[in-house]
C-alpha cells in the first residue's frame, strides 16, 4: 500500500478535505501523482460554483483532454437511473469519443423527471442559468494540466466523503510509458451495480 | 453515490476500451459496498487520448491489452477501496479474498455477499434500534461469514469451507476451530482504531478461480450522518 502523494500537497483543495490513503495492489507499475490529469492531454479544475446548500467546498469539476479521446462508461443498473445519467449513455451510444467530464456536487437529481431532464441538456450546453452559468467561464479559464488541478478536481465531487480520492500509475505498456490516474467520490449510498 | 472519472493516454481502440473498463469495474467499483444502496447515479466515465506514443491496442488478447487492463484494474481498485474505506461512519475497510472457485465470477459473488452481510458487519437489535457489529464490536464471529458465503448463491461444499481472519484460522475444512479469541478480537479492535484494514479469507474448494470485495464495519455515527443528511 501507499498513500497519494497528493496527500501532503498544501493547495487550495486541501484546505477543505485530506486525501484517502491510496491502497493500491501490487504491481509493475510507479504511483505518480496527478490523478485526472497525469495521463498526457488532460486538464482538470474544480471550484466553488456556489451549488452547496452550505459552506464554500468546491463544487464543480471539469476534467477536459485536447484531443478527441476514446469514451467509455458504465452505469448504475437501478431503473430509476439520474438525468445526468441518462445524458453520458445516450451520449456514448451516439459518439466513440468526448472531450469533456463535467460534474457538479450539492444538488440532487435524481427522481426529478422531465424538468430535471432538461435540466442536464442546458447544463451541458453552457447555457444553464445562475451560479453553474455564471462559474463555467471562470472553471474553463481554470483548467490546468498541474497536480493542483487535478486534487482541486477530486475534491470537486466530493459530497459527504470526509477525504478526496485520485490516483494515477505510470507503466510501460506495449514499450511505451503509459499513464492511468483517475478520481472517484463515494461514501454513502454505495453499493454499485455498474454496467 | 458512486462517480468516478478515469483517463490513461494510452492508444486503444473503442471496442477494447469499453471491455477493459467493464472487466476493472466488476473488479473494482461494482465489489464495494457500504450499505446496499444501489444509486440512482453511480457511473464511471473513462476517457483515452491516445497521446503516450504506444502501439495501439486493438485486440483484448495481446499482451500490451493485459498490461493495460491490469494497469486499469489497480487505479480503479485503488479508489474503489478508498471509497469502502471511506463509509459513512466507517472504522475500518473490510477486504474480502476468496479463493477455491471455478471461476472468477462465481469467486466475486461469495466475496461481495460477505462484504455486504449486515450480520457479519452488523446485527440490529431490534429492542433498542441500536446497531452492534461483529466488526464493529470486535467480534470475530466466523459463523456470520459462512453464513454469507453460504447464500452468496454459488454452490460449494461446506466441508470444503476455510475461513480466516487476519492470520487468525477461524475454521477449517468445515470445521471451526480453536484459536486465540482475545488476540483475534484484538486484531478487530486494532484496525478500529487505526482506520486500518480487516482481512478476511475464505476458501470454499480447489478451483483456480478467485476475487475480491470491500466493505466497511457499520457504527453508531452512519445512521447519524444519513439522519442528519438531505439534499
Amino acid at each position: 500500500s501507499s498513500s497519494s502523494s497528493s496527500m501532503t500537497s498544501l493547495d487550495q483543495s486541501s484546505k477543505y478535505i485530506p486525501a484517502a490513503p491510496i491502497l493500491l495492489p501490487q504491481g509493475p507499475w510507479k504511483e505518480v501523482p496527478g490523478g485526472v490529469i497525469a495521463a498526457k492531454g488532460f486538464k482538470a479544475v474544480g471550484m466553488y460554483g456556489g451549488l452547496r446548500a452550505k459552506g464554500e467546498k468546491p463544487d464543480l469539476a471539469l476534467v477536459t483532454c485536447d484531443v478527441d479521446a476514446i469514451a467509455a462508461g458504465v452505469f448504475t443498473t437501478n431503473v430509476v437511473a439520474a438525468a445526468p445519467v441518462i445524458y453520458c449513455k445516450k451520449t456514448l451510444d451516439n459518439c466513440n469519443t468526448a472531450r469533456a467530464v463535467l460534474i457538479n456536487a450539492g444538488q440532487a437529481n435524481a427522481a426529478t423527471g422531465d424538468a430535471g431532464y432538461q435540466d442536464v441538456i442546458e447544463c451541458a450546453t453552457s447555457v444553464a442559468k445562475e451560479a453553474l452559468l455564471h462559474s463555467l467561464p471562470k472553471l474553463i479559464d481554470s483548467l490546468s494540466s498541474t497536480i493542483d488541478g487535478g486534487d482541486s478536481a477530486a475534491v470537486a465531487i466530493t459530497t459527504t466523503d470526509l477525504v478526496s480520492k485520485s490516483v494515477a500509475v505510470e507503466c510501460e505498456v506495449g514499450g511505451a510509458l503509459v499513464r492511468v490516474g483517475g478520481m472517484a467520490k463515494g461514501s454513502g449510498m454505495i453499493h454499485p451495480n455498474m454496467a | 453515490t458512486l462517480l468516478g472519472v478515469i483517463t490513461t493516454d494510452a492508444l486503444v481502440t473503442s471496442d477494447v476500451w469499453r471491455k477493459m473498463l467493464l472487466t476493472a469495474a466488476n473488479r473494482s467499483f461494482n465489489q464495494i459496498t457500504v450499505d446496499g444502496d444501489t444509486s440512482t447515479n453511480d457511473t464511471v466515465i473513462a476517457l483515452a487520448s491516445g497521446l503516450s506514443g504506444s502501439t495501439k491496442i486493438s485486440s483484448l488478447n495481446s499482451y500490451e491489452a493485459k498490461q493495460l487492463q491490469a494497469c486499469l484494474d489497480a487505479v480503479m481498485q485503488g479508489l474503489a477501496k478508498s471509497i469502502a474505506w471511506d463509509g459513512e461512519g466507517a472504522t475500518c475497510l473490510i477486504e474480502v479474498t476468496v479463493t477455491g472457485t471455478n471461476y472468477e465470477a462465481e469467486a466475486a459473488k461469495i466475496a461481495r455477499s460477505v462484504a455486504s452481510s449486515s450480520l457479519a458487519k452488523a446485527f440490529n437489535s431490534l429492542l433498542s434500534l441500536t446497531f452492534f457489529a461483529a466488526i464493529y464490536g470486535r467480534d470475530p464471529n466466523w459463523g456470520r461469514l459462512a453464513c454469507a458465503a453460504g447464500y452468496a448463491g454459488i454452490a460449494f461444499h461446506p466441508n470444503d469451507l476455510r475461513i480466516s481472519l487476519g492470520d487468525t484460522i477461524l475454521m477449517d475444512k468445515g470445521q471451526p476451530l480453536p484459536f486465540d479469541r482475545a488476540a483475534a478480537s484484538s486484531y478487530l479492535k486494532r484496525a478500529g482504531e487505526t482506520h486500518g484494514t480487516v482481512k478476511i479469507s475464505i476458501c470454499v474448494g480447489n478451483g483456480q478461480g478467485w476475487a475480491q470485495a470491500w466493505g466497511c464495519d457499520l457504527s453508531y455515527d452512519y445512521v447519524k450522518i444519513n439522519a442528519e443528511y438531505t439534499t
